[in-house]
C-alpha cells in the first residue's frame, strides 16, 4: 500500500 | 519503472538468491541470523497483503510472491532442514527492540489511520532496521564468509539504489514519500560500516574480519 508512492514500488 | 529501480529490485532478488542458495548448497545456515531472517518474512507478509487487494502488474506479483515464498523457504531451512547448523548462541540480539518500536511509530507516524496503511508503514519502518541482528552476529563473531558478504552487500545495495530512483521519480514526476524516503535512508546508512569493509577487504580477495 502506500498512498503518495505508487503501489508498483516494492 | 526507471533503471534505479530496475537495479534496486535486481539487487534484491539476488541477495535473496545468494542465500538460499548458499545454505542449500553448503547445507548449513551457520553465520546466518535467523532472527533477521524471521524479521524479513513480517515485513514482507505485512506489506504484500495488497497482493489480493490491488492488481498493479504482472511483474508487481511475480515479485512479491518470490519475496514472500522465499523469506519463508529460508525460515524452514533454517529452523527446520539445516537446524543442526544454526549457530544461536550467537545469535542473541532482542528482536523486540525492533518489533516494539517500529509497531508504535507505525501507529504514530503514517499517512493514514488504516489498517493497510499502517501495516505497510510498520514493514517500511522495520525493513530499514531488520539487519541488524545479523550484522550485530557478524560483529561477534568477528567474520563473515564471503558468501555472507556478497549476500549482504546485495541486500544493502537494493535500498540505496532505491534512494536514487526517488531522488529519480521526484525529479521527473515531482512526488514523494517521506516515509520511504526517511526509513531507506536510516536502512542504507547502517550498512556504511559493512560497506566499507567490502571494499576494502572482501573484494581484495580476503575474507571480512573485524579487528579484534
Amino acid at each position: 500500500s502506500s498512498l503518495y508512492l505508487v503501489k508498483d514500488e516494492l | 519503472m526507471n533503471i534505479f529501480r530496475l537495479l534496486g529490485d535486481l539487487s534484491h532478488l539476488l541477495a535473496i538468491m545468494i542465500l538460499l542458495q548458499k545454505i542449500f548448497y553448503s547445507r548449513s545456515c551457520a553465520g546466518i541470523s535467523a532472527k533477521s531472517q524471521v524479521l524479513f518474512a513480517i515485513v514482507y507478509t505485512a506489506r504484500y497483503l495488497d497482493l489480493v487487494t490491488v492488481y498493479v502488474s504482472l511483474y508487481n506479483i511475480s515479485m512479491k510472491v518470490v519475496f514472500l515464498l522465499s523469506s519463508y523457504a529460508t525460515l524452514y531451512l533454517i529452523y527446520l532442514k539445516f537446524r543442526a547448523t544454526y549457530d544461536r548462541n550467537h545469535d542473541t540480539f532482542r528482536i523486540e527492540f525492533l518489533l516494539l518500536p517500529a509497531i508504535v511509530l507505525a501507529l504514530l507516524i503514517n499517512h493514514q489511520f488504516s489498517a493497510l496503511e499502517v501495516l505497510w508503514t510498520f514493514s517500511i519502518y522495520l525493513e530499514s532496521v531488520a539487519i541488524l541482528p545479523q550484522l550485530f552476529m557478524v560483529s561477534k563473531t568477528g567474520e563473515a564468509e564471503s558468501i555472507t558478504s556478497h549476500y549482504l552487500f546485495a541486500l544493502g545495495s537494493y535500498r540505496g539504489l532505491y534512494i536514487l530512483n526517488w531522488f529519480y521519480r521526484y525529479w521527473t514526476e515531482g512526488h514523494y514519500d517521506l516515509i520511504a524516503i526517511v526509513a531507506g535512508v536510516v536502512q542504507t546508512v547502517l550498512y556504511c560500516d559493512f560497506f566499507y569493509l567490502y571494499v576494502t577487504k572482501v573484494l581484495k580477495g580476503k575474507k571480512l574480519q573485524l579487528p579484534a
